[in-house]
């Protein structure tokens, strides 16, 4: 496989967990769901239960007209029913001494993963990175099941009739988007923002995978001087010492097609 | 002069942080904000590579030479913002998030914040109500010149305020509030337009996290000398 980081935007599907009997480990073994037949339909990643129900026209969009009073709220239908399954395929063989983690650059609000059979935990909190290896456990064969059961905050609340600033306030206890409960104009969101809210990535490395560099700049000389300052963790998932070569190198081009004028 | 390579040994199954030695630069084009100046970029590269493997990690990103400072003004309360030893004159725009249901591209990005740019404006207010914004977010906002003023996820009607009282010690679990915004600010520090962060909207995060936010935003006092040679 290439070094470096491939995206997993496209092809994954969703399902209302209480509508599917399969257990994560069927899912990603022996029963995974085929096509979008119900209960499973495109799901939208990056994006929230809300807006993958939007997409498959199951409720009106909320920010339209009144579609919003026709979708049901979170703090009403109970947890289970914003608690989804999403779906997905890929093909990733590695070579020998590759290493590959799966990131989950958002998810709202915790989750457990299944990846060909095994489990794994997500922890709760919206505002966190996930980066979880799997090399052992991918799939020799190269065709990997991955679903992921994405649970709602855990104090979803509940929206008073009357409305009003930031609801019945519960969604404050989690560390999450606020503002769902209502605010100001803003309308209650039904779902919370539950969602595998952010890019999912596979990162593929040798040995040594570079972590997190940061970078700051001092200035002297009323800006003639200038210094470049970087540091970084460098993790080793190799079972022996490896010697590197670490290179740093700045380049005035600007990339891509992006030019500023 | 801008390039540099070290040889190391990483141990088995650890993590090293390893700091380059400086890079100099002599006059080198800064990032300005919109109306200021060029949003000068440069393409920063990281590589590694392993003996008896080859390539094993690679990194990089755009980054823009600029000093943003600011404080509160003793006369007139408002906060003052220098960028480049020069003084900037704030016109911003609130932001809670480009999309209600987070379905993010960076071609609806794109456009958002072309447009605030469009409108002569030059910093946006990340409301501490909605979400820390996303990396190509900040990453349209150092194209076109736009600051960033961040806000962390306390506000007063859900965290101590509202009839009855809400959350007065905001989210249950600090530690988990603490490690999500460690997390972000790793994830976002090596912006240029990442010009401030506010512990929490028109009001300070409890005595704990109010703490741990500023300790571990502080300069690093290697930046405060003056006498670096």
């Amino acid at each position: 496989a290439e070094i470096g980081k491939r995206v997993l935007g496209d092809g994954w599907l969703a399902a209302r967990s209480t509508e599917v009997s399969a257990t994560g480990v069927e899912l990603t073994t022996t029963d995974p769901p085929a096509t979008s037949q119900p209960p499973w339909m495109e799901a939208v990643v990056p994006g929230t239960v809300l807006a993958t129900l939007v997409k498959n026209n199951v409720v009106p969009d909320p920010f339209y007209g009144l579609g919003n009073e026709a979708i049901i709220d979170i703090g009403d239908s109970g947890r289970e029913y914003y608690t989804f399954w999403f779906f997905t395929r890929f093909k990733l063989k590695l070579s020998t001494n590759q290493y590959v983690d799966l990131n989950f650059r958002g998810i709202n609000y915790s989750a457990e993963l299944y990846l060909n059979g095994h489990k794994k935990v997500l922890p709760k909190g919206m505002f966190r990175r996930h980066c979880i290896d799997v090399t052992d456990i991918l799939n020799p064969s190269g065709e990997n099941l991955l679903a992921v059961l994405v649970f709602p905050p855990d104090h979803p609340g509940k929206i008073p009739p009357e409305g009003g600033q930031g609801g019945d306030h519960e969604i404050g206890k989690d560390v999450a988007t606020q503002y769902v409960e209502g605010w100001d104009w803003v309308a209650p969101i039904r779902d919370r923002n539950t969602g595998i809210w952010d890019e999912v990535s596979l990162s593929v490395t040798g040995p040594v995978k570079v972590v997190d560099p940061h970078l700051a700049s001092t200035f002297y000389d009323n800006y003639k001087r200038v210094y470049l300052h970087t540091t970084l963790d460098l993790v080793n998932k190799g079972d022996k010492a490896a010697e590197c070569n670490l290179t740093i190198q700045v380049a005035t081009e600007v990339e891509g097609d992006v030019y500023t004028i | 002069e801008h390039l540099y390579s070290q040889i190391l040994q990483v141990p088995a199954r650890s993590l090293v942080q390893y700091t380059f030695p400086e890079l100099f630069f002599y006059k080198p084009n800064l990032w300005w904000p919109n109306g200021m100046g060029n949003q000068s970029l440069y393409d920063v590269e990281i590589n590694v590579t392993v003996q008896d493997h080859g390539e094993s990690d690679k990194w990089s990103q755009p980054y823009g030479f600029r000093k943003i400072e600011n404080k509160i003004d003793a006369a007139t309360g408002g906060r003052l913002f220098k960028v480049n030893g020069e003084r900037v004159f704030i016109r911003g725009g609130n932001w809670i998030l480009s999309d209600g249901l987070l379905r993010f591209s960076k071609k609806r990005y794109k456009a958002d914040i072309k447009f605030h740019a469009d409108m002569n404006f030059n910093m946006i207010r990340i409301w501490a109500g909605g979400i820390a914004e996303r990396p190509d977010f900040y990453h349209y906002c150092d194209i076109y010149g736009l600051l960033v003023w961040q806000e962390f996820w306390i506000t007063g009607d859900v965290d101590g305020r509202g009839d009855p009282i809400s959350n007065p010690d905001g989210p249950l679990d600090h530690d988990l509030f603490l490690l999500c915004a460690r997390d972000t600010v790793k994830m976002l520090r090596n912006h240029p337009s990442l010009a401030l962060w506010v512990g929490g909207n028109e009001q300070v995060p409890p005595p704990d996290i109010n703490l741990a936010l500023e300790q571990f935003l502080q300069l690093h006092p290697h930046y405060l000398s003056s006498n670096y040679s």
